[in-house]
């Protein structure tokens, strides 16, 4: 997926990392120090609707070819995450106990045109 | 909203950076508090100390290891009723962690340096509301040979509890004769640490959340 420059219209990914000090969070979550969090954004026009966003293949690549020409585009596509990882966490809970959790999907890695 | 496009991330009014800063930091809050299933940020009224607590975290699992059966917790112990450490009862208070979804519990114990001879341990469960011996269940007993840091395997259905989070667990400890008698019994000698940086504390691995999850991640 293309990262975002200032310039891009196109669906791409906004990384930002979030450091937990900037949030005054690092007294409860103890590891990681922060973490990527993404999403997606930009301009979905329909050749690029159903694109994958990674490394279209020789075939998506004709699939859109002829989606641009044809004139009746098939309804909105949308930018959103195709790819997306959990994110371990240890933490401090309410009673001063020490929790390691997975959270699923937290870090939006990829992202394309629905 | 992007002029006349159907979805609100397509394009759009891009923000000014503070703002959407301001936007994403809002938003990696409310991101970790529902990935937590918290409705807030815990309120922490008493840390455990650094040195217990970093002491603690070399038994987790390496985080290379995804926890693919649930979560880990570790649960230090708060100790009352103790008139020698060989008949204290630890409190555990685990009402985040849903003791009724536990799958695997260790109680970690510092034997101090004794006379020579072994320290016999028996762990009980002892039932919230019973103050009188019947309320108690034997969960583990263990030779501890030596001084230094001990793991109990407790059966985590002997833990469960649909009652109450807070878990209370007694301690009944004697030091085995080596070539002493037990006549030279140190009477009030405490055996085993239970405050401070070598307090005990409770290691468990809990079920995930959602019903069946640990085992879809496992296939």
């Amino acid at each position: 997926t293309p990262t975002c420059e200032p310039e891009t219209p196109l669906c791409c990914r906004r990384d930002h990392y979030v450091d937990f000090q900037e949030l005054g969070w690092r007294d409860w979550i103890l590891q990681p120090e922060g973490y990527q969090l993404n999403y997606c954004s930009g301009q979905c026009p329909p050749h690029l609707a159903g694109s994958p966003g990674i490394a279209a293949s020789f075939h998506s690549a004709v699939f859109s070819l002829l989606k641009a020409n044809n004139p009746w585009p098939l309804g909105t596509s949308c930018c959103v995450p195709t790819a997306r990882r959990p994110l371990s966490l240890l933490y401090l809970d309410r009673d001063g106990n020490v929790v390691k959790t997975d959270v699923p999907d937290m870090v939006v890695e990829a992202c394309g045109c629905s | 909203q992007g002029a006349g496009s159907g979805c609100p991330n397509c394009g759009g009014p891009t923000l000014a950076p503070q703002a959407e800063r301001a936007l994403v930091l809002e938003l990696a809050k409310q991101q970790i508090l529902e990935g937590l299933h918290l409705t807030s940020r815990p309120r922490i009224t008493h840390p455990p100390p650094q040195a217990a607590l970093a002491r603690a975290l070399r038994r987790l699992q390496p985080r290379s290891v995804p926890t693919a059966d649930g979560d880990e917790v570790i649960s230090f112990a708060t100790v009352a009723d103790s008139t020698s450490a060989c008949s204290s009862v630890l409190t555990f208070d685990l009402s985040t962690a849903q003791p009724h979804q536990l799958s695997r519990a260790r109680l970690w114990l510092h034997a101090r340096p004794a006379p020579p001879g072994s320290l016999y341990l028996r762990v009980f469960r002892r039932r919230p509301s019973g103050g009188q011996r019947g309320a108690r269940t034997l969960l583990a007993e263990q030779h501890l040979p030596a001084a230094g840091w001990h793991a109990l395997a407790l059966p985590s259905g002997g833990l469960r509890a649909k009652e109450s989070a807070v878990l209370k667990l007694q301690l009944k400890c004697r030091l085995l004769p080596g070539n002493r008698t037990s006549a030279q019994q140190p009477r009030r000698q405490r055996l085993l640490d239970t405050a401070g940086d070598r307090r005990p504390f409770l290691q468990l691995q809990i079920w995930p959340r959602e019903p069946g999850a640990g085992r879809a991640r496992r296939r």
